[in-house]
């Protein structure tokens, strides 16, 4: 794992003497390879490797007895400093409805975890309740319907001849009608390269306002995260993110990327398949499996 | 100042950082750069684009070393195709759009709706059958895959069946109850011919990282994968990750997702993906 590799690499170089800065340099080649190798996008392993090497040309690690365990150290802290804090909780506007838009790449996981989301929120007292913006994808609407039959939760449809956007409003308006106090919107799956698409969430953020914008990003995603998630973030501004597929055995980089490029916090990470699958996200956790 | 060392190395340098960049993955393309200076330093090789040319050339190879082993043999009657992969990577849809591409052909297509875990997969796939013109046999949703796998092919035997593609749930390759379903489903299969299936392939999607070569290590290992698909292609990623997977299991890469319409499926093309990947 790379806390070995940066030990075994700086205790080969301590038998030199003296650390040097192309020591320090060796264990930081190290640290950007062992990021690229968990799927930290390339630019972002870069810049992460940069703010370690500031921090590794002081005293801390040039006159230790043990650089080794000071890099890591440093690696580690950079991480965890990165990642932030344990932030799950959703932003619940005082006037109800609150509205959580879920947006992101195809087959990212927005469906699933909508239906997770509303079992999660109603468990927590609300009142949720389920809109079908989806109207491209075939029998979109009735995965919506089914998941919302599991967990007894209203799905809210106007079919698929209806634009998204005005699903939302009048999703909106059904809402405050009969006492839903939150609701969840499931968008299509969209490239953020399809300027349509793309034009097509801000004009539903237009017409209901969310208190929440959640990027759905699966957790496999390779490099293509940073790039998706700047993309979704300058066009739609989005206010957290959730990781899905967290069940699998990804190193998880992604996770790096999204909060890189973005700053947004990790709010969720989905866990597999049924609807109870869903945690807060510990940004301590992730800091472990990309270290190995 | 072409003859310098050091531009070599700068080269080296950036095409590396051009395989990272497309998810070709730290030890591939790293084994990729170490070939290409060997090479470079052998015959003695200056001129940059020179140098690229080579680089892309060798990927090329890899991308090919699979191909041998294709034979579009629709001899068999039913010819039977098992879709497989990880949650949301375009199963589904790449058998709407792989059942267009047979009809066109005047095949009589059947589909067997064996995900009969996921909300309304069923359903999704029902809609793709209409759209190209396909059969479908489906069970009520929780049935057992394996007896609709049976039934389907049964059904194919009897109505004459040209092409018939079976779609799976998504499962992850990590998950060893998923995967020794897709094992028994298989079975199923090659009891009723045992010639089939005649191919089994397996839906990559092109934004997935490294875990997609433990992805297609495991499924090669638990249904011996024929071919890849890969989709997605339409977005931003490259998919570098099939170079690594061709490279060690020589799978190889048949068709691209370009879309998400009935239309948007190609015949891989190595060449085109190659002048893309450093594009
Ligand atoms: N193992 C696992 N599978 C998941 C998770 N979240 C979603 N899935 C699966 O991923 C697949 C895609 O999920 P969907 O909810 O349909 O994804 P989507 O983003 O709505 O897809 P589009 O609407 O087509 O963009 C399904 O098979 C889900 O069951 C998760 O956390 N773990
Ligand atoms: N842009 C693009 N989207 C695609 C492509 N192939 C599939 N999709 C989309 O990806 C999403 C998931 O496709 P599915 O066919 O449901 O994927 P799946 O593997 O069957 O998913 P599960 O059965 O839930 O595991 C859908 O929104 C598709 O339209 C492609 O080549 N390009
Ligand atoms: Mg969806
Ligand atoms: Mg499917």
């Amino acid at each position: 794992n790379l806390s070995e590799k940066i030990q075994n690499t700086l205790k080969k170089l301590r038998g030199k003497g003296k650390l040097t800065e192309k020591d320090v340099n060796e264990a930081l080649r190290e640290v950007r390879l062992a990021l690229l190798e968990a799927d930290v996008n390339f630019k972002v392993a870069k810049e992460f490797v940069e703010a370690v090497r500031e921090r590794c040309v002081g005293q801390e690690v040039m006159k230790s007895l043990t650089p080794g365990q000071q890099v890591v150290k440093i690696v580690d802290e950079e991480l965890r400093r990165l990642m932030g804090e344990t932030k799950s909780e959703l932003n619940i506007s005082q006037t109800p409805p609150s509205i959580i838009m879920l947006v992101g790449l195809q087959g990212s996981g927005k469906t699933t975890t909508a239906g997770k989301l509303a079992r999660l929120l109603k468990a927590e007292g609300k009142y949720p309740l389920l809109v079908a913006c989806d109207i491209y994808r075939p029998a979109a609407i009735k995965q919506l319907q089914v998941l919302g039959e599991q967990i007894g939760v209203p799905v809210f449809t106007m079919g698929s001849n209806t634009k998204p956007e005005d699903i939302a409003k009048a999703a909106r308006d059904h809402a405050i009608s009969q006492g839903y106090n939150l609701i969840i919107l499931d968008t299509a799956g969209r490239l953020h390269i399809d300027d349509e698409m793309m034009g097509e969430l801000v004009r539903i953020k237009e017409r209901v306002r969310p208190h929440e914008t959640l990027l759905v990003v699966d957790a496999m995603t390779g490099q293509d995260a940073a790039n998706l998630a700047k993309e979704f973030d300058e066009n739609t501004g989005i206010t957290g993110v959730i990781l899905t597929k967290f069940d699998s055995d990804t190193r998880g980089g992604s996770a790096l990327s999204v909060r890189a490029v973005t700053g947004k916090p990790i709010k969720y990470i989905g866990v597999g398949e049924k609807l109870d699958a869903l945690e807060p996200f510990h940004p301590d956790r992730i800091a472990q499996r990309i270290l190995g | 100042l072409k003859r310098c060392g050091k531009i070599d190395e700068e080269l080296f340098g950036e095409l590396e950082e051009a395989l990272f960049q497309a998810d070709v993955g730290v030890r591939t393309s790293m084994e990729l750069v170490e070939w290409l200076r060997q090479r470079v330093k052998e015959e003695r090789l200056e001129d940059p684009e020179a140098i690229k040319a080579l680089l892309k050339e060798r990927i090329l190879q890899i991308l090919q070393r699979g191909e041998e082993k294709e034979s579009i043999n629709l001899q068999a009657k039913p010819h039977v195709i098992i879709v497989v992969g990880v949650n949301g990577v375009g199963k589904t849809t790449t058998i709407g759009k792989l059942g267009k591409k047979f009809v066109d052909e005047k095949k009589k297509v059947l589909f067997a709706a064996a995900d009969t875990f996921r909300a309304a997969a069923i359903d999704q796939l029902e809609v793709w059958a209409r759209r190209v013109g396909a059969d479908i046999v489906k069970h009520q949703e929780g049935a057992d895959p394996a007896a609709v796998t049976f039934d389907a092919f049964q059904a194919a035997r009897a109505r004459n069946v040209d092409v018939l593609i079976i779609d799976t749930a998504g499962r992850l390759h990590n998950k060893v109850n998923l995967m020794k379903e897709l094992e028994k489903i298989k079975r199923v299969i090659s009891r009723e011919d045992e010639g089939a299936p005649h191919e089994v392939l397996l839906i990559l999607d092109a934004t997935t990282g490294q875990n997609a070569i433990e992805q297609a290590k495991i499924f090669y290992k638990a249904v011996n994968i024929t071919g890849i698909a890969l989709t997605k292609l339409d977005g931003t990623a490259k998919g570098g990750v099939v170079i690594g997977i061709c490279d060690e299991l020589e799978i190889p890469v048949k068709f691209i997702g370009i879309g998400e319409g009935i239309d948007d499926l190609r015949p891989f093309n190595s060449r085109d993906y190659v002048d893309v990947l450093f594009g």
